[in-house]
């Protein structure tokens, strides 16, 4: 049966992302059972039609699915994987019709390419880098950046993706000494890449030139931080952050995500805002998703919260539906959708 | 936060970081 998904309930459509409107409007099953590990929202043409859909991953197989009527999927297809289990999809900004995912156990090995053509039937699995890999980001202009470990040091590769899947182009940027941790693209300025290390370093790299344009310390408050999400302004570079080992030692409760700002001139960055718990809530952050204004996190207590970032407070807060706690949650790239999903393989979608 | 305890700021700070390091 390709549908396994249950309709919530009947909401009108809204492409304006509210999360005080945020409402469960479907859930997806993987009739596998497997564990569900990632989520993402992709374009796919299917029969001629560019549709908004969404890719769930398991341990062993990702999914595509296909919006069918209001609030309601269809899954098209699955790849599957029999040797290396899937760690993560790699969501590619701008690119229809392919998923890329990385495989691996406790580090990346593999990044893949995934294709199906609906017309033809066919699918197609292109190995697009392989190694100890530790970061990768989906960039825009069908780039992908990836940093590995080799025998002597680390490298640091941009690869674009062919339309076949396969790597049309290959390029590295200059290596840092230290294992990067995350890498975030800059907001409105398509040459700079981030570069977030576990020695609590921010780097900036020219993606054009491959040049290692700085390294700025931002101080040993929270260990290895993620980057969710960067912009400039003004001259200054806004970082939002996320930290995955804060402990509740801020007098406003226990920090999930930070703004901070940093002058890439001088090196010099400071704490602009927290974005903490709403006291009372217990837990902490387990892994986050930032989108626009908005970032939502699943925390250890079960619930998903989300704060509005120019307001600088938590403005929802999800409980976990049935018995089961969240696994992880992303915001959709395609629609007003915020997708969550639990270990059971079950996705749902707000 | 107090802008000064970041020292001068550029605009341009991507083309002038870019011109000054090694290539």
């Amino acid at each position: 049966h390709s549908i396994e998904q249950t309709e919530i309930t009947d909401v009108p459509t809204c492409d304006t992302l509210n999360p005080g409107n945020l409402q469960l409007v479907s859930k997806l099953k993987n009739p596998s059972g497997s564990c569900s590990v990632d989520v993402s929202a992709t374009w796919w043409e299917i029969a001629g039609v560019k549709e908004p859909c969404i890719i769930t991953a398991c341990e062993y197989a990702i999914s595509l699915w296909k919006p069918l009527d209001i609030w309601q999927w269809e899954k098209m297809y699955s790849w599957h994987f029999t040797e290396v289990p899937v760690l993560q999809i790699v969501p590619m900004p701008d690119v229809c019709n392919l998923v890329c995912v990385a495989l691996g156990n406790l580090e990346i090995r593999e990044i893949r390419v995934l294709l199906w053509f609906s017309d033809a039937k066919s699918e197609n699995q292109v190995l697009l880098s392989s190694g100890n890999i530790q970061a990768v980001l989906g960039l825009t202009k069908r780039r992908l950046v990836s940093s590995s470990r080799t025998l002597c040091d680390q490298q640091v590769e941009i690869v674009t993706i062919a339309e076949d899947g396969g790597s049309k182009e290959k390029q590295f940027l200059m290596p840092i000494e230290e294992t990067i941790q995350t890498f975030a693209e800059v907001q409105g300025m398509q040459e700079a890449l981030l570069g977030t290390t576990i020695m609590n370093n921010i780097v900036i790299w020219n993606l054009k030139t491959g040049q290692l344009l700085r390294k700025i310390y931002i101080g040993d408050a929270y260990q290895a931080s993620i980057c969710h999400k960067a912009y400039s302004e003004m001259g200054l570079l806004f970082v939002v952050l996320s930290h995955p080992c804060a402990k509740e030692k801020e007098p406003s409760g226990s920090p999930v995500f930070q703004l901070i700002v940093i002058n890439p001139k001088t090196a010099l960055s400071m704490g602009v805002m927290l974005y903490c718990l709403p006291q009372g809530q217990a837990g902490r952050f387990l892994e986050g998703d930032v989108k626009d204004n908005f970032a939502a996190a699943v925390l250890t207590s079960g619930t998903i919260a989300i704060w509005d970032l120019l307001l600088g407070h938590c403005t929802a807060l999800l409980p976990p539906v049935s018995d089961q706690n969240w696994s992880f949650v992303k915001w959709s790239g395609t629609d007003s959708h915020l997708l969550a999903g639990q270990k059971d393989g079950s996705i749902f979608v707000y | 936060c107090n802008q000064a305890d970041l020292g001068p700021i550029s605009i341009n700070w991507f083309e002038e970081l870019s011109s000054e390091a090694l290539p």
